[in-house]
């Protein structure tokens, strides 16, 4: 029932697929419902915004990025983007963000214009984090298959600040696009972004519910939208910056950027309805309603909490509906409780495939009993591997249940000589299982060489979870399926939200050297000034004290208001009389002047300060007003 | 992200450090910290560019732009490794370098 003016609403199959019915996020129904976003914000941390296009403008807030202008001058100032330079990809995000979640705010960090470093990361992903709810980040590093990086001290610092105090201290929530480097074999573990507990990881399925040739698979990735797939296969319909086309738009847009931003506008409209909702709470609902379906080449693997898994899709397909309807009767998962195991030295050959390395960690109930930790959520394995081929390493990791996760995958581009400095991988497979036991990390070589040339040094095991038992995960299951009918989803339905915490935000602008002169210069100048009028008005008044032709005859003083006296607000005034001289006795014959001779065009421009300043003038001679219109008279 | 720390953003041009800070008299109000870092920053030869976003007790310290030959640069370089490693309230310190991240 919900229509829509824009022309190309029709050939966005991503939000209503005619042609496949349910290969679409299935948003129709809670626009239905009047959740379209509404009070929620969310940045595109990218290259910029460029929010005079006719599809963002109405969404795009325009007080915080005054405030914004003043911090980011420079970057602002340029932030269209130069015709024939490399077109910014992020320009065509936001529309699909913004067409998925139309009533949200949304804005744009600029940071991947330059050069960037940890600590600009860092301000990043903190910038206005009381504000900004979701940040959209549909970047990282290389997606070459041979690079191992992610964020530095002050971005993973950056990234924990903001789950912890970020949003009322309920989390900001980053999503993250796991990867184009599926053509390389590339695996998003090894994007440090993308294996982050703190952010939701999404990968890219096209309008058949296949992983696409760019897509990156991964043990971390928490989920799956739509986006584009090979030629036959219709890409994402967006904004199209460099209008060369004239239409402004296009439909050729693909990759897991355009996935990612259509998962934060899916958070954004769970964050409508329930605006309270945790940074572990929406990971928490993701697991929870993302579908599995038919795809025999996804391999998917159901977990002993009864959860299913494929390493190219998560748990599977984002669903608008169950999301929305979930996260309106949801509350909040119990804390986050971890545990840490000690760094276990093994200094261990690996041997060539087929044979392999395996080693263990038991984590006993004792273990577990300082953090309360029963369920996991994440896990996460931190290893020193020597190794002169990097690409040539295999990691499994069991979890007590004995769910599998490829943490590692081989990657034939990656000769790396260096092999693993602490590199942490990490698995959302064994999600609502059962925390104890024993953990296998299960390393082998499957490169050409024909002798063991790699070393398992050390690792660490890091379990995430909470005290959640089994049986909680369960009937949390049960309840929200109870809710998939959309019982609960109108207004008349509210659960009480917590408040939040009221945590100060620095604001990045400072003053620079040159306003801070400016603004010296200008404070002493109106020093000096007060100064000399003080002196000035005290002088005339001493004058007037001591002035011979007014102690020799009457002088007459404005009349005062009583009630201003009564007020204080009496203003200093002088009065406005003099001695009669020889001019005067022509004046006086004239009579008393009348109003409008008096109100000269000049008074009657001011406002009541200056009329009542002057109501004692009213009752002098008109030479007196001669003075307020800048003759030089002679006066007390 | 003008003024944040890159190494062309801040528009002094020249190396940068990270600098994460505690303060010396326990819990350090955030005056306190911020005057120990421009001390901290003056005895190592570099400028206080202010703190790192929302990171308590983190700062940027950044040398200022100016032609210095390589061997300059190294000189000054292990200075300020020298002075941050060797202060007793510094409890981490790293050289900002450019990240390559790219566009999905």
């Amino acid at each position: 029932s919900v229509h829509f003016n824009d022309p190309k609403y029709p050939q966005q199959w991503h939000l209503n697929n005619r042609r496949i019915p349910g290969r679409d996020i299935n948003v129709t129904g809670v626009w239905e419902r009047n959740v379209t976003g509404r009070g929620v914000t969310v940045v595109v941390v990218d290259d910029g915004v460029e929010h005079t296009i006719q599809d963002i403008a109405p969404n795009y807030s325009e007080t915080l990025s005054q405030k914004k202008r003043k911090m980011y001058k420079k970057h602002i100032e340029n932030k269209s983007p130069t015709y024939g330079s490399p077109p910014p990809s992020s320009l065509a995000r936001r529309p699909a963000l913004v067409r998925s979640c139309y009533g949200l705010r949304c804005l744009g960090i600029r940071v991947l214009d330059g050069p960037l470093t940890d600590s600009m990361e860092a301000v990043a992903f903190n910038k206005h984090y009381q504000i900004n709810d979701i940040y959209s980040c549909s970047w990282g590093p290389d997606d070459d298959g041979k690079t191992v990086d992610g964020p530095h001290q002050l971005g993973k610092a950056a990234l924990q600040h903001g789950v912890i105090a970020g949003r009322q201290g309920f989390g900001s929530i980053f999503v993250v696009a796991s990867g184009n480097g599926g053509q390389h074999n590339d695996n998003c573990n090894y994007d440090g972004y993308a294996n982050s507990i703190y952010t939701v990881t999404i990968g890219a399925v096209d309008e058949e519910g296949h992983m696409p040739f760019y897509a990156e698979e991964c043990a971390s990735m928490l989920a799956v939208t739509f986006s584009g797939g090979d030629k036959m296969l219709r890409s994402i319909v967006t904004t199209d910056w460099d209008l060369q086309k004239g239409t402004g738009c296009t439909e050729g847009h693909t990759g897991t950027s355009a996935a990612a931003p259509l998962a934060a506008g899916m958070i954004a409209l769970m964050l409508q309805v329930r605006p309270c909702l945790t940074w572990r709470d929406v990971q928490h609902i993701i697991v929870f309603t993302a579908t599995q379906y038919e795809d025999h080449r996804a391999e998917w693997i159901t977990n002993e909490a009864g959860f299913s898994h494929s390493h190219q899709h998560g748990f599977g397909l984002l669903n608008a509906w169950r999301l929305v309807n979930a996260a309106k009767i949801w509350t909040s998962v119990p804390y986050l409780a971890s545990y840490v195991s000690p760094v276990l030295k093994e200094n261990k050959a690996i041997p060539q495939s087929p044979r392999s390395l395996e080693v263990l960690w038991n984590v006993s109930r004792t273990d577990l009993e300082m953090s309360g930790l029963k369920t996991l959520e994440h896990v996460a394995v931190t290893v020193s591997i020597t190794h002169p081929r990097r690409g040539s390493l295999e990691l499994k990791l069991f979890c007590p249940s004995g769910m599998m996760s490829l943490i590692g995958t081989p990657r034939s581009m990656d000769s790396d000589p260096n092999g693993f400095n602490d590199w942490t991988f990490s698995t959302v497979r064994c999600w609502g299982e059962r925390a104890r036991g024993t953990y296998r990390l299960v390393v082998r070589d499957v490169g050409d060489e024909s002798f063991q040339v790699g070393i398992l040094r050390q690792w660490q095991l890091t379990l995430y979870g909470s005290v959640w038992s089994p049986v909680d995960i369960r009937d949390r299951q049960r309840l929200l399926e109870s809710a998939m009918s959309g019982k609960y989803l109108h207004d008349d339905f509210v659960l009480p939200c917590p408040p939040g915490l009221k945590i100060p935000e620095e604001d990045g602008y400072t003053i620079t050297p040159n306003t801070l002169k400016t603004l010296v210069l200008v404070g002493c100048f109106t020093v000096f000034w007060t100064i000399y009028y003080m002196l000035e008005v005290y002088l005339s008044q001493r004058n007037v004290a001591s002035n011979q032709t007014c102690r020799s005859g009457p002088c007459h003083w404005p009349h005062r208001s009583r009630k201003a006296k009564e007020e204080g607000t009496e203003l200093e005034s002088v009065p406005l009389c003099s001695s009669k001289d020889p001019d005067e006795v022509e004046t006086e014959s004239r009579g008393p002047p009348t109003t409008s001779d008096l109100l000269a065009p000049d008074l009657l421009e001011q406002g009541d300060w200056s009329l009542s300043q002057n109501k004692g003038a009213l009752d002098c001679p008109p030479q007196h007003l001669d003075l307020l219109h800048g003759k030089k008279e002679q006066i007390c | 992200l003008a003024g944040t720390g890159g190494p062309h953003g801040h528009g002094l041009g020249g190396p940068s450090w990270a600098v994460h800070l505690e303060s010396l008299e326990g819990e350090g109000e955030e005056e306190t910290l911020e005057q120990q870092a421009d001390a901290l920053a003056r005895a190592a030869g570099l400028v206080n560019a202010g703190r790192i976003g929302e990171l308590q007790g983190h700062y940027l310290f950044v040398q200022p732009a100016g032609h210095r030959l390589l061997l300059e640069m190294e000189a000054i370089r292990q200075q300020v490794e020298a002075v941050l490693a060797g202060h007793e309230a510094v409890r981490w310190h790293s050289e900002q370098r450019l990240l390559r991240r790219a566009k999905r």
